[in-house]
């Protein structure tokens, strides 16, 4: 089963 | 002092329409180069960035950097009482709390002020680093709109494949299944009808449609699109606006846990 990521797992904030 | 004219309204009323499914409320970051805006979905799914040019304008000026926090439901109010043949003139005071919209007929026949108050809005920038997609696929956006569309017909997400022959979109759920695939086109008159794909390493990646489907609602800015993938990392989904600029869609993909 696939599991929806979200942005700030990839992208950190600044 | 803050100022931005566009000769075509309809540009900005599109851009609007491309954002205003994901986005709720957004702050227009203006400064010399131009108008940006990065901003996350509700849910935090997915990522708007958009860029608009200082010299795509017809006429621009920002003395000083100014961040406009706009609610978008009202700035859709304003923009649709703009002719579709008008022209936009934004305009701000350093430090203003309302931004204003000036739209012009041709031959100045109507003029038409609008004001819209501006809200302070928590914004976090995201830093997104520059990526060497694995693979980069360029397609008409007209096609990508009706593929995302027909395919989530058949469930909630979508699954990307793209080799050097082709890119192959499917979905499957209760009803059946689907499987959309495209060659890289051979020759083509037109340049904004050819599939090209520039790939280092195949790559297949699932999205959820939803995401994919409010994306397309910028179709009507560009005839192409642009799709950059690499494993386990966001799509982006670029169109071109013109002279002007872009705005790219960042989607985080689903992954196994």
């Amino acid at each position: 089963k696939k599991r929806q990521f979200n942005i700030h797992h990839f992208y950190l904030g600044q | 002092m803050f100022e931005a004219r566009l000769v075509q309204s309809a540009i900005l009323k599109k851009v609007l329409e491309a954002i205003k499914d994901l986005l709720t409320e957004a702050t227009f970051d203006c400064s010399d180069s131009g108008i940006q805006l990065q901003a996350m979905d509700n849910a935090h799914v997915s990522l708007v960035s958009l860029n608009l040019r200082s010299d795509g304008f017809d006429k621009y000026r920002c003395d000083r950097n100014l961040s406009m926090g706009m609610n978008l439901g009202n700035m859709t109010k304003i923009m649709k009482c703009a002719g579709a043949e008008d022209t936009v003139t934004m305009k701000a005071q350093d430090n203003a709390d309302v931004v204003a919209f000036m739209f012009e007929s041709k031959n100045q026949e109507k003029v038409s002020d609008y004001e819209m108050k501006l809200m302070n809005l928590d914004q976090e920038h995201l830093g997104i680093p520059e990526t060497d997609y694995s693979c980069i696929v360029k397609m008409p956006s007209q096609e990508f709109a009706r593929i995302c569309r027909d395919l989530s017909q058949f469930g909630e997400s979508m699954a990307i494949s793209c080799t050097k022959e082709g890119v192959k979109f499917s979905s499957a759920g209760d009803i059946g299944s689907a499987n959309i695939k495209l060659a890289q086109t051979a020759n083509v008159d037109a340049e904004e009808e050819a599939v090209v794909i520039e790939m280092q390493e195949p790559v297949s990646l699932t999205f959820a449609c939803r995401y994919l489907n409010s994306f397309t609602k910028a179709t009507p800015l560009s005839a192409q699109v642009q799709l950059s993938m690499s494993a386990d990392v966001p799509l982006v989904v670029e169109y071109k606006i013109g002279e002007l600029g872009h705005i790219r869609y960042y989607l985080a993909p689903k992954i196994e846990d």
